[in-house]
């Protein structure tokens, strides 16, 4: 079973298409791994993006060398992840 | 213990078997007009199992319903469970529901991509796409929502097996899709299909592939705003509307779009909660509140579909 131990997904917003273009190309880049959970449509809506813990530093270091501005959105995936399974095994019980 | 759908845990997120063993039991609970029939098979040869709801009658005009294409979106399968439980429960006792079901038929697909969903439970719970193998590369799977016969292969998905919307190497390639798109043109009067997903707190009409607004884009725009204000009444929960290429991106490819095209005008995508909090990963202590909410927008479209046969 794949872990998310230390993944975050970072709501990304882009400020101009640009920008837009920036984040096409982090998610072309396959060593990187990330995973749009919302792709990167228009300055308007903001992008969110799973990225694996390994690839965090460089993720980040390419969005601010871009002056791309973000928010980590979940801090831990494998923690809400062990919560929900959890949860599951309790309401099974 | 005696299996019945009143010990069922609505307010929990399931695996493939327990959600197919309680549709066993809303069968056996409701056996005079709730019915399971098998549309097809997935790629991994799961049945692709269909509830039908129908009072009688032969050829009735029917609405469309499927969660789970997205196999991640564990908070639609979950909405979808919650509602069938609504329309099999609210039958004579629902005056909207007992309307509905008088005229029509509804056929509710929960779990549209069963092998992904297996899979989001065994091996990765970020699985979006199917799990049929794509010749020539090591990434497996096709996005179902962009697998549709309408603008396949356009801006809005990719030819990359390795994207998660790839869009598969031809139309309707996935069995998943091809199941749906036989039954749909096989009964022929399928007059609305409401494609639910998550997250993003949309409701999405035709079209994605293209600019052009659909030709009934003013009463099925009308008919989306009234529905994400009697969703909003619930609990305060604020949806966008409007058409896919309005509202979002483009997507080519999409269940509703084919559905549009192919004769079907109330066709809807709903994106359910949240706007990205929590994203695939809703907290199941929000399974109830984001299907009670839901319920009457689903309904708004249901009755407008009832009342403008066309």
């Amino acid at each position: 079973e794949q872990l998310f131990v230390g993944d975050q997904v970072l709501r990304v917003m882009a400020s101009d298409e640009e920008q837009i273009t920036l984040l096409r190309v982090l998610g072309e880049q396959a060593e990187l791994q990330v995973d749009f959970w919302r792709h990167p449509t228009s300055p308007s809506h903001p992008a969110d993006l799973r990225v694996p813990f390994p690839n965090l530093q460089a993720v980040k270091i390419f969005l601010e060398s871009n002056s791309i501005s973000y928010s980590i959105m979940i801090e831990d995936v494998q923690k809400l992840l062990d919560e929900e399974k959890k949860t599951m095994t309790k309401s099974r019980r | 213990i005696e299996r019945s759908t009143s010990t069922f845990n609505f307010a929990s997120y399931h695996t493939l078997d327990e959600i197919y063993d309680w549709m066993d039991t809303l069968v056996d609970d409701h056996p005079s007009f709730v019915s399971k029939i098998q549309i097809g098979q997935s790629y991994e040869n799961r049945p692709l199992y269909v509830l039908k709801f129908s009072t009688g009658g032969s050829n009735r005009s029917a609405i469309w319903l499927d969660t789970g294409i997205h196999a991640r979106e564990w908070i639609t399968q979950a909405t979808g469970i919650w509602t069938a439980n609504k329309i099999a429960k609210g039958y004579g006792q629902d005056p909207s529901i007992t309307t509905i079901l008088d005229s029509m038929d509804i056929f509710f697909e929960i779990v549209t991509n069963p092998d992904g969903f297996a899979f989001t439970h065994s091996s990765n719970r970020m699985w979006r796409k199917t799990r049929s193998i794509n010749a020539g590369s090591h990434c497996v799977g096709v996005d179902p929502n962009r697998n549709w016969d309408a603008g396949f292969g356009g801006s809005g998905s990719s030819s990359n097996p390795c994207s998660e919307i790839y869009c598969g190497p031809y139309a309707h390639s996935e069995s998943e899709v091809k199941a749906i798109v036989d039954f749909i043109h096989g009964h022929g009067n399928v007059k609305s299909v409401i494609s639910i997903h998550s997250y993003s707190q949309m409701l999405l009409f035709p079209y994605g592939y293209k600019r052009t607004p659909a030709a009934d884009h003013q009463e099925l725009n009308e008919l989306a705003k009234k529905a994400v204000s009697d969703l909003a009444a619930v609990y305060g929960t604020k949806y966008t509307y409007g058409s896919i290429m309005g509202t979002i991106y483009m997507a080519a490819g999409t269940t509703i779009d084919w559905a549009y095209d192919n004769g079907v005008k109330y066709s809807f995508t709903f994106e359910l909660r949240d706007t990205g909090r929590y994203g695939f990963l809703l907290p199941s202590t929000q399974i109830i509140p984001t299907a009670t909410e839901t319920w009457p927008a689903l309904l708004d479209i249901m009755v407008h579909t009832l009342e403008h046969p066309y």
